[in-house]
């Protein structure tokens, strides 16, 4: 593992970490958007899957187990959250899941003369994930833009799921030149999510960063 | 070797 992917994992996993802080210590859910957990939980059950076939590390596993369970957990606390304000979460999300369904079962690393039945439906699950995680962040971020008193918690949780992203496309590069490892699917679809939180991180600049006292 | 051992990251 280079140090681009580890800094990117551990930022992802500081992401989770602020967000449980948020919810936990603040004992409000108030500009959290549900949906966008959900997708988070739905990316993960399906591009995990493959922890029932494939030991990679005992890191890989476990890193993918917590993100399971923190992420259940986060959708638990959000959606049974009594003082919830989440009118404005009202992003349509069957405008990001399906089309997301649909490509993955044309643009897939599915190989049918091997493997069998079940490893290709695993490839199509993986394949769906990776789009929905590419703008599974979109309810999250209209929620920001219509919420005038976001907490500068929930700001440090996206700007850690953005580093962590920028990291993961230094870890492409890297891979691809030292290693010849290349996935397009996982890149391609990496720079589109990216480039999603150039959006957030000129937010972050303006509401944060400048009203940082000096 | 089945195509999900290639896939080692998160």
């Amino acid at each position: 593992m280079n140090i681009f992917r580890f800094v990117g994992d551990m930022s992802h996993l500081a992401s989770f970490f602020l967000l449980l802080a948020k919810l936990i210590y603040t004992k409000s859910s108030t500009g959290v958007s549900l949906k966008t957990q959900a997708l988070y939980l739905t990316v993960f059950v399906c591009r995990y899957l493959d922890l029932l076939v494939a030991f990679v590390s005992w890191y890989n596993e476990l890193m993918k187990i917590f993100f399971i369970a923190a992420s259940a957990y986060i959708v638990y606390v959000v959606a049974t959250s009594t003082r919830n304000s989440n009118a404005s979460d009202t992003y349509r999300v069957e405008f990001l899941v399906i089309p997301a369904l649909v490509l993955a079962c044309f643009v897939n690393e599915t190989h049918w003369s091997k493997g069998g039945w079940s490893l290709n439906v695993m490839e199509i699950l993986w394949a769906f994930s990776i789009y929905l995680e590419a703008v599974a962040v979109l309810p999250q971020l209209k929620m920001l833009h219509q919420l005038e008193d976001t907490t500068n918690i929930t700001m440090h949780y996206m700007a850690s799921l953005g580093i962590y992203r920028a990291f993961y496309l230094l870890n492409w590069v890297y891979r691809l030149y030292y290693e010849g490892y290349w996935h397009p699917i996982a890149v391609v679809a990496g720079i589109v999510q990216t480039l999603l939180y150039a959006d957030f991180f000129i937010l972050y600049y303006q509401s944060v960063l400048l009203r940082l006292p000096s | 070797s089945a195509k999900a051992d290639s896939k080692d990251e998160l």
